[in-house]
């Protein structure tokens, strides 16, 4: 089951780093930025965007016009496995809502996402295109026990599991994720 | 089978995307270290370490004092699931051999390992210290499958399975590099 050897390697390769991190990083982050304000709904987290079709853009703006890339956290750097100051970041999107007000927050697709897509394209990987679903849903189970468990990270994320029954709604990834951020307050 | 999806992660999420890469950013790295000559016994490719029991050292210094940091190769920035800019690097270290002679190479562990190594560890992974060992050969067995077979990787990389039978020996890991660069000529 490939969906849970990924999710345990976004979770030790990944999310137990950065997490415990963010709140620093985004302190700094308004630090410099002082020009507009931070509107983030409160929400100081990272959004995990998880599509059930595994199809991910890399640019989120590609995906919804309502979209559009503010700014990079700053870097943070790790020595990892030989690789000496490894850099590990974030981007900040603005999104529009319905009354064309902006949001900020901290978002980005799962990444091991594009393993389980890729794997099925390549009939060598023994992954069939029939199986992509499950696995992402299996992917979002695992992910979401393991980071509930988690010291490291509790609190400090949200998994949004994006569906692809409304993609004839071109702005449905902006209002699923600002739906998600109004559900915390 | 973790080791599996690890194995096809490490492919599609990043020899695919900087082994094409390597040898334009060895090119510019020569271009601006005229200070020292880079002596890599003609090597311009990228060395991955796998040890089997998967115990991977964040610094490779501290696994053997014939081997130094020197600097890293120039940064790749790629936009990837919604990260603008995600960084890529990988760090030259200086090997000294038997007879104190120095020589260059790009070289890093395979971090999926890390992940194995993690995993075995925690009791709720499904995955028993015991079974670390075949998977991390697995592993290896697999990576060199879809390695030989890929255009993009072709001859830019060498896959590095260091035993822990010699770890008496505080020298073994520098010698098992540069006898890998050896049998190139
Ligand atoms: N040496 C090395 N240098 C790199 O820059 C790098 N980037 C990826 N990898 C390894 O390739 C494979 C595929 O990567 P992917 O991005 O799909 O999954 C990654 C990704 O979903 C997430 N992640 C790790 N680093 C970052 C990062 N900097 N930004 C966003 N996500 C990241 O956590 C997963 C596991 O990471 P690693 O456990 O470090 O090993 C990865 C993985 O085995 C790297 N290995």
């Amino acid at each position: 089951n490939v969906a849970h050897g990924l999710a345990w390697s976004f979770y030790f390769g990944y999310l137990k780093l950065v997490l415990p991190r963010l709140e620093d990083s985004i302190v700094e982050f308004c630090s410099t930025h002082t020009a507009g304000k931070f509107e983030t709904k409160g929400s100081r987290k990272l959004l995990i965007l998880i599509p059930v079709n595994a199809n991910i853009t890399h640019k989120l703006e590609d995906a919804d016009t309502n979209i559009c890339f503010y700014d990079n956290l700053p870097n943070t750097e790790i020595d990892r496995a030989g690789v000496r100051g490894r850099v590990y970041k974030h981007s900040v999107y603005s999104l529009l809502d319905q009354n064309k007000k902006a949001h900020h927050c901290v978002v980005e697709h799962a990444t091991p996402l594009l393993t389980l897509y890729r794997m099925s394209q390549d009939s060598s990987a023994g992954f069939a295109a029939k199986d992509r679903r499950e696995q992402v849903l299996l992917f979002y189970r695992t992910l979401k026990d393991i980071l509930e468990r988690s010291i490291e990270c509790r609190n400090r994320y949200r998994l949004i599991l994006v569906n692809d029954e409304h993609e004839e709604d071109s702005h449905f990834l902006s209002k699923a994720i600002l739906k998600t951020l109004d559900q915390q307050e």
